[in-house]
């Protein structure tokens, strides 16, 4: 089972939108795909047609390792091999709620031990925010997505949110690896096209060939609740993240 | 003086981008500016060319009460009439030097009481977490803006969102004016015309009449490290502030 988070400060940048779109399109493709939402803001539910008042167990629970009462579901069935534990408002209270437990950032990486049998991915969402919901997705990750939308902020705060990422995962022995994935790209878009020649002049190694474009289906897709495998099928938005789900499993870049 | 909070947990809805062309704006009306940058992403800086390495004292210090010393720059200087004081990456170590301690969220209204003579308005740029940062904002500020990209999931966590900000303000008297500023929109979209609409019929009340466009010219202004009232005095996006400005400022929209 590999596991990948999907994570950046900088907020707005696309992390949920990938986060959906990803695991839905490496479900397409055959493979058993888990998404777990670790923001509080719950986008995950929102975007996938989940209704928040029908979440009875969520992650919350997990982390706090409470089991689900078996009337009480946690894992919501989306579509073929892809399932999702969705989280709630509730999860801003982790910070409090663990304080001084020496193990708060590995909570994660042991509840997911029990399903490395039953999916062959894992993808996390986190919040815009360094804080124990990011850590333990980043300790429970074999490997971090980074997306940078294509803007002056999110390329500026790059280097310093790879070093963070290091340095949150500096004391575990296991290896972490780190790839930058462009999104909301406009190639008619001239300070675009700067920033992403220089994400890629700066970050050679570290990018994906796989990019996503700015594509108003996304949006679509998102405010009817549905990932954009199944909203638009044939459209570029969809092809983009073809791309990124082989570039990912293979782990080389496709034509 | 007035204090206003720019604020919404929602990552990437224009924090930033509205509190540097808002205070620029304000400033060139005529009112003695003060932007202060509470997010440890130091995007205010960044986005009017203070360069990071020269900030030597910072909000940081303001809020642990370290005074600076004479040599030590804590205000930067604009424009006419605008002034910043900057953050820096270690202000993310806030929560954890502030825990405990009783008065930890009101450490910034303490503060900005010493300015009272020098400035007519303070804005306060916020970071995409409820913690202690936004918390000190919030009891400081007289009102809130909150921008909205229109977009699906800034629309759906707007309610919550105003419910803790409501939530966070309940233990103190002074009444906090929240209004709600749309942005990004691109009349072009269906959807964020639905959206705007939807904003418009559930939060009639709290809605800005001016309201900011998608305007590419504002993302080249960051990239340059100007606010837009420099880069393209005449666009529509300057336009769209200085109507935000007045509104803000009389009470009443412009037409
Ligand atoms: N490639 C894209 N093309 C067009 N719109 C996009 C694209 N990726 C994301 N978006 C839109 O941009 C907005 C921000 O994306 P999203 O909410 O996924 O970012 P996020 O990083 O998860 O935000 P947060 O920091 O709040 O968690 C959403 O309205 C989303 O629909
Ligand atoms: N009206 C607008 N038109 C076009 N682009 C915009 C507009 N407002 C903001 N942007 C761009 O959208 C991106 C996100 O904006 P910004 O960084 O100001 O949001 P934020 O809420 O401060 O993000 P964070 O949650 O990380 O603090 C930036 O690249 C910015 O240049
Ligand atoms: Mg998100
Ligand atoms: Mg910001």
């Amino acid at each position: 089972m590999r596991t990948i988070a999907i994570a950046n400060q900088k907020g707005g940048c696309g992390k949920t939108t990938v986060a959906i779109n990803l695991a839905a399109t490496l479900a397409r493709e055959g493979h058993r795909t888990l998404l777990v939402d670790l923001d509080p803001q719950g986008h995950c539910a929102l975007g996938l047609s989940v209704p928040e008042g029908e979440i009875q167990s969520s992650i919350l629970d997990v982390l706090l390792r409470r089991p689900a009462a078996a009337s009480e579901r946690l894992i919501w069935q989306i579509a073929g091999h892809f399932d999702l534990i969705p989280s709630t408002t509730d999860l801003s209270q982790i910070e409090s709620l663990l304080i001084g437990m020496p193990d708060r950032h590995q909570r994660l990486l042991q509840a997911l031990d029990a399903y490395s049998d039953q999916y062959d991915v894992v993808v996390l969402d986190t919040p815009p925010h360094i804080g124990v919901l990011t850590a333990n997705a980043l300790y429970a990750a074999d490997e971090v997505v980074v997306p940078v939308d294509t803007g002056f902020y999110a390329l500026h705060g790059l280097s310093k949110q790879i070093e963070t990422v290091e340095r949150i995962r500096r004391d575990t022995v296991r290896p972490l690896r780190l790839r930058i994935l462009a999104n909301m790209y406009d190639v008619r878009t001239k300070l675009a096209r700067e920033i992403m020649s220089e994400l890629r002049r700066r970050h050679a190694d570290a990018m994906f060939t796989a990019f996503i474009n700015f594509n108003t289906k996304l949006r679509e897709a998102s405010s009817l609740g549905v990932p954009i495998t199944e909203h638009d099928p044939g459209s570029s938005g969809c092809r983009d993240f073809q791309k990124l789900a082989r570039e990912l499993m293979t782990g080389a870049p496709t034509a």
